[in-house]
C-alpha cells in the first residue's frame, strides 16, 4: 500500500491511498484502503491520515478516522492521536499498522509498530526525510 | 514564510532480518524520494494538497517496487485487484474504488470518481466502466505483474496444490 497526505499553501488538506491488496487474497476482497475512515481520512478543521498494514485490522478500527477524532475531539497532538489509534483496543485489534499524518499547522506524524515502514516527508524548504527501518 | 507540507508512506509490515535485501531498499529508497518530489514541487509553486498528493501516489504506483498499480500483489487467481481513495480536507468531497483491473493508475480513477461521478465509490466492473468513459488509461494485466509477484504467485500456487497432493 502507498499513500500521501498534504498540506498546501492555502492551508487545505488531502490525502490518497492505492493499493495492491495482498498476495493472494481472495477475489473481491477489500481492506482499508479505499474505504473513506478505515485508512483514509481528510479534514481541514483535523488532519489528513493514510494507513498502511493488516487491511482487516486498520478497517475494523475505522482508525484513520479514529486519529482525525482524537484530534478534533480530544484536542490530543497529531503524534498523540496516531500512537493512541495504533494502540486501540490492542488485545482485538492485532496487526501491523502504520500511519502518516498531517495537520493545518504543518505537523507532520508518522508512527507504526512494525520493524519496516517506507516513508518520507518535507516541510517546506527544509532537507526532505526519507527512511525504512525502524 | 507560506507553510506547506508532504508526508509519503510505501507499505508497513514486519519481515524477516534479511528479508528485505540492500538493493531492494535503495531502489525503495529512490522511489520514495521520486514520489515525495513529484508531490511535494506541486505544492512549492503553489499548487493545491489534492493534486499533490495524487501527483505523489501516482508516482509509487508506476513503481513496480511498491504494492500498487504496477507491482500489486496478485489474487488467489493471479490478477491485479486494486483499490484507491483521495479525499478533500477542504471539502469533505471523497473519491474511492475498489476491485479494479485494467486501470494504469487506480488513484487517478478514484480523483474522477470525486471530481466526475455523483457517487463516493465505485466498485469492480462499475469502476471499470466509470474510468472508459473518463478515457483513462488501461493497460494489459502483464503490466501490472513483476518477475517478484510472479514468483510470489507461483509459491502459493505451488504450496496449494502440494497441499491437495494425496486426495481424490
Amino acid at each position: 500500500t502507498v499513500g500521501a497526505v498534504a498540506l498546501d499553501q492555502a492551508g487545505n488538506l488531502a490525502v490518497a491511498t492505492s493499493t495492491g491488496g495482498i498476495e493472494g487474497q481472495a477475489k473481491g476482497r477489500v481492506g482499508d484502503s479505499p474505504v473513506l475512515g478505515g485508512g483514509t481520512y481528510a479534514s481541514n478543521d483535523s488532519c489528513a491520515v493514510s494507513c498502511t498494514g493488516d487491511g482487516e485490522v486498520i478497517l475494523r478500527g475505522a482508525l484513520a478516522h479514529e486519529v482525525c477524532a482524537l484530534v478534533k475531539y480530544q484536542g490530543l497532538p497529531l503524534a498523540e492521536a496516531c500512537q493512541a489509534a495504533l494502540r486501540l483496543h490492542d488485545d482485538k485489534l492485532k496487526g501491523d499498522k502504520g500511519f502518516i499524518a498531517l495537520d493545518p499547522q504543518g505537523r507532520v506524524a508518522i508512527e507504526f509498530n512494525t520493524n519496516v515502514m517506507r516513508r518520507a516527508y518535507r516541510v517546506g524548504e527544509a532537507a526532505p526525510y526519507i527512511a525504512i527501518y525502524q | 514564510m507560506t507553510l506547506y507540507a508532504i508526508a509519503i508512506h510505501g507499505g508497513a509490515l514486519t519481515m524477516k532480518p534479511g528479508e528485505l535485501s540492500e538493493e531492494e531498499a535503495a531502489f525503495q529508497r529512490v522511489g520514495l524520494g521520486k514520489a515525495l518530489h513529484a508531490g511535494w514541487l506541486i505544492l512549492n509553486r503553489g499548487g493545491t494538497a489534492l493534486d499533490a498528493v495524487e501527483a505523489a501516489v501516482r508516482s509509487l504506483e508506476d513503481n513496480p517496487h511498491f504494492n500498487a498499480g504496477r507491482g500489486s500483489s496478485l489474487t488467489r487467481q493471479g490478477e491485479a485487484e486494486m483499490d484507491a481513495a483521495i479525499m478533500d480536507g477542504r471539502t469533505l468531497q471523497a473519491g474511492a474504488v475498489t476491485g479494479v483491473r485494467y486501470v494504469q493508475h487506480p488513484i487517478g480513477l478514484a480523483r474522477a470518481v470525486l471530481e466526475r461521478s455523483p457517487h463516493a465509490f465505485l466498485a469492480g466492473d462499475g469502476a471499470l466502466e466509470f474510468a472508459l468513459a473518463c478515457g483513462l488509461p488501461l493497460a494489459a494485466p502483464s503490466y501490472f505483474q513483476t518477475d517478484k509477484t510472479r514468483q510470489q504467485w507461483l509459491a502459493l500456487a505451488q504450496q496449494e496444490s502440494n497441499q491437495l497432493a494425496g486426495h481424490d
